[in-house]
């Protein structure tokens, strides 16, 4: 049974998506079967992996909306084990029509029922918000991913973050935790990059992944040309610091 | 009259807080009144610009509901003529509370009237989304001010962003319009950038305003001092680019 993990920040920017597709990516390449969920009306992850979404058949919300089964709308990726439950612009509408539907917490979570059994993990992609869809995540997934960028902003929120996770599990989720925190584009040129990573460890200790992203324009460019960083650049920084983290990640989660 | 913009790009993380706290800071220095509105519950413009988030006495969330007027909630910053009306953490509840009260788009608007009469300018710094928060940015604003980021992701949410102005335009505020694009964190070093630009100048065209602002790590610096970037290092490479687009944006806004 495939643990579910929400790749979760409020704060916008930080590598959430860019985090979900090459971290996937990476352990897809080790063998272990897959699942990304793009759960962003933006639908970076989809277009990021080659995924043409305005000739989607299926995305999310036709699996939200009770239309489609999650099987029905999962597709494969061009890189083996790794398969995608995409989304297009429909999921923009989605976060209106949930707030007067009941149960609303909980429509994601009895969308992917049994889903997991199908794959080793199950990773979501949240939109850079605390509203109804990150609930949705966060009730859906046995723990939480946090992506921080190695910069002053993405510091300042994360005591909100960690208000909502504590909320979530005392209502909605009891067995939702902190599963770990991933430092994202770190730049060892500058002191703040330095900061950050020491305020970091101090208030999350262990849970952070020992391998830290550097900032790397091959990262940034992969997905202009709908690749992983591995796919597009094995060679890089930030494909050999993905590599690590997802090495890390099979023994950790 | 002092015109009111949104600073607005549901993409996370492009510099809409860095844009709206350096450019106001910019114009404020020149010589104009302007009044800064911080619209995210994330309040990272309140808090880059040194107020106490937590002490407040008031924030733009007692505004909404009606308790206070905009006058009894705007402070000064430690800049000359730059005045904020500052948020914390009660607006993370307004986009849900929002969702069930009649003429709910104008909320803001209301809020504001009569504002613009004391200033030169007003800016709202919008939210990461395309939820009711920033529908009622763009409905209480004379125009939109959209801050991309120099790279791919930025560019692909450029046409849901479009759209989304364009339907608020349609039904809720005729008079809105697209008043200029700031191309931010541009890199000269990477490929990256520069075809980023040339395609936002094709779509944009005249809109696009000529100075670009450059990654600059000071800028990025400049907040955790809860300082404006020209009070921070008026000599950095960011400070200039700032102060050369508040000129440009005093000619054409
Ligand atoms: N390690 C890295 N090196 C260089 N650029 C990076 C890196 N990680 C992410 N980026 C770039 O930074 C930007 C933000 O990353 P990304 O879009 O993944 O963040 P996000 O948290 O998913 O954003 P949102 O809040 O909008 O969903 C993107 O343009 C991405 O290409
Ligand atoms: N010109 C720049 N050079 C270097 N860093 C920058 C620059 N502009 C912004 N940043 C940094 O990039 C990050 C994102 O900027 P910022 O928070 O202003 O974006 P935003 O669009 O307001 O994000 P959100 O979508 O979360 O509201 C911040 O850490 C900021 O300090
Ligand atoms: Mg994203
Ligand atoms: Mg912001």
């Amino acid at each position: 049974m495939g643990k579910i993990y929400a790749m979760f920040n409020q704060k916008g920017g930080v590598g959430k998506t860019t985090t979900t597709a090459n971290l996937c990516a990476g352990i897809a390449s080790l063998g272990k079967r897959v699942l990304i969920v793009d759960f962003d009306a933006q639908s970076n992850l989809t277009s990021g992996l080659n995924i043409n979404r305005k000739t989607l058949k299926a995305s999310i919300y036709n699996v939200l909306t009770g239309e489609l089964s999650a099987e029905q709308a999962i597709i494969p990726t061009s890189t083996e084990n790794l398969f995608i439950l995409p989304s297009n612009i429909d999921l923009a509408g989605a976060e209106v029509e949930m707030a007067n539907v009941p149960r609303r917490e909980t429509i994601l979570k009895r969308a992917l029922t049994g889903v997991g059994d199908n794959y080793d993990y199950v990773v979501i992609d949240c939109p850079p918000s605390l509203g109804m869809l990150s609930i949705n995540s966060l009730v859906a997934s046995d723990g939480v991913i946090i992506p921080i960028q190695c910069e002053y902003y993405a510091l300042e929120g994360v005591s909100q973050l960690i208000n909502t996770v504590n909320l979530v599990k005392k209502s909605l989720n009891a067995q939702l935790e902190v599963k770990g925190v991933i430092l994202t584009m770190f730049d060892k040129r500058t002191n703040l990059s330095t900061q950050i990573v020491q305020e970091v460890r101090n208030y999350f200790g262990s849970k952070v992944f020992n391998s830290i992203i550097p900032r790397n324009v091959r990262v940034a460019e992969a997905p202009s040309h709908g690749m992983s960083i591995m796919q597009y650049d094995i060679n890089s920084k930030g494909a050999r610091a993905y590599m690590a983290l997802a090495h890390e990640f099979i023994e950790k989660c």
